[in-house]
């Protein structure tokens, strides 16, 4: 373990308490994506499957449940909660998030690392996560302006994949044999579809306004 | 070379 991957998964776990204050602490979740909760409740469903059979840490474990456990009450509370989820603007949340499921199983089947049940999983999960932001982004554009907690929820989950990528570089030149392609360039896809995103947070920032972004 | 390495990462 070295500081940048535990930096990640810290801002990972920032970015869902962060997510989790907003809808309690205001009882909403408008401007939330139902679809991109979803497929990271799927993401983590299909990668963690190795919790019960590989103990790797108490770190491990206790990391993988609360992701597990958490993006499953987030979209739970998004779709049976009686307060919460009348504030889910559904009608903004369009983005047909079942082809990405689609797309990124196929290309699952076809680059793996090695052609197994759990492997084949493994990749699908890997690459569903590069493009699971998708759907909560393109509702950002459309609904114009983001809401403080919003935001500041994409730009900790947007960390957490530049801190991986220190901690691949780290770890190839540390470590003899590690390579991770699978991993790395999947992960490079999903920093690189934050940047926009972190530009104009960037600049609502510097100028102190309400973060736009452009429709 | 990844087979010897558990899948150590979240």
């Amino acid at each position: 373990m070295n500081i940048f991957r535990l930096a990640g998964d810290m801002t990972h776990l920032i970015s869902i308490l962060v997510l989790l204050l907003k809808i309690y602490a205001t009882k909403s979740c408008s401007g939330i994506s139902l679809k991109t909760q979803e497929l990271y409740a799927l993401v983590f469903l299909t990668r963690y499957l190795d919790l019960l059979t590989d103990f790797i840490s108490i770190y491990n474990t206790v990391m993988k449940l609360v992701f597990i456990g958490s993006s499953l009450a987030i979209v739970w509370c998004m779709r049976r909660h009686r307060v919460v989820r009348r504030s889910y603007d559904k009608e903004l949340d369009t983005f047909r998030h079942y082809f990405l499921i689609a797309a990124t199983f196929a290309l699952a089947v076809l680059v793996y690392e090695k052609f197994t049940f759990r492997e084949i999983l493994w990749a699908f999960s890997i690459y569903l996560e590069a493009v699971a932001i998708l759907p909560q982004l393109v509702m950002l554009q459309r609904s114009g302006n983001v809401d403080n907690l919003t935001g500041k929820y994409v730009f900790f989950l947007g960390a957490y994949r530049a801190f991986y990528i220190l901690n691949w570089i780290y770890r190839y030149f540390t470590e003899a044999r590690f390579t991770r392609w699978i991993a790395c360039v999947s992960g490079l896809v999903q920093t690189a579809l934050y940047a926009d995103f972190f530009y104009y947070y960037f600049i609502s920032w510097k100028n102190n306004a309400k973060l736009k972004l452009p429709a | 070379a990844l087979n010897g390495q558990t899948k150590d990462e979240l």
